[in-house]
């Protein structure tokens, strides 16, 4: 495993603290799109349906189990949390993302490596991570102030892919069995390109010493 | 090709 690797799944897991930690030290959940939460939380089941059967390593199985419970853990605070799910901003979460399901299973069932149950819900999964932010972040143009924490819960999201990224390119000149898997790269892409302009507005409100606010 | 490819990202 390459440092880029390494330090994106630990920004992956830094992003997933930082927003536990708000949900459960300040007992809220503002600002945070359950839209989102409900579709990550859909990437890991379907990405890691071989959890139990294929062992790649300790690391790979512990930080797949910490991913499905904290997502799943977001989940329960977001909806049945007597104070959290009453901080949950339901009209500012008006995302179809049920488009987004419905989209990425079509293009997972057309554009694939292998046809096989195991091979689509994976790609699916890859698909669907990488717009899955896209509720998030209209969640955050609409809101006036955002706070620290979900300002870098999402820095650190889109940190995490783009450090994928370097990974990808680390392993493609080292490695010689390395595939080619366009697929993963450039969904990989196109999610952190969709950061792009938050980390513009993150960067800047951070330099000015500012409150981080997206223009509308 | 090898036919199992084990996918060792997360």
């Amino acid at each position: 495993m390459n440092i880029f690797r390494f330090a994106g799944d630990m920004m992956h897991l830094l992003s997933v603290v930082v927003l536990l930690l708000k949900i459960h030290k300040m007992k809220s959940c503002a600002g945070i799109s359950l839209k989102t939460q409900e579709l990550y939380a859909l990437v890991f089941i379907c990405r890691y349906l071989d959890i139990f059967t294929g062992f790649i390593s300790l690391y790979n199985t512990i930080m797949k189990i910490v991913f499905l419970a904290s997502a799943f853990s977001i989940l329960w605070y977001m909806r049945s949390h007597k104070v959290v799910r009453q901080t949950y901003d339901k009209d500012q979460d008006t995302f179809r993302h049920y488009f987004l399901i419905l989209a990425c299973m079509v293009l997972a069932l057309l554009v694939h490596h292998k046809f096989t149950f195991r091979e689509v819900m994976w790609t699916f999964s890859i698909y669907l991570e990488a717009v899955a932010i896209l509720p998030q972040l209209v969640m955050l143009q609409r809101t006036r102030n955002i706070d620290n924490l979900t300002g870098n819960y999402v820095f650190f999201l889109g940190t995490y892919r783009g450090l994928y990224m370097l990974n990808w390119v680390y392993r493609y000149l080292t490695e010689v069995h390395y595939h080619h898997r366009w697929l993963t790269w450039i969904s990989g892409f196109i999610q952190t390109a969709l950061y792009a302009d938050f980390f513009y507005y993150y960067v800047k409100s951070w330099r000015n010493n500012e409150k981080l606010q997206l223009p509308a | 090709e090898s036919t199992y490819e084990p996918k060792d990202e997360l």
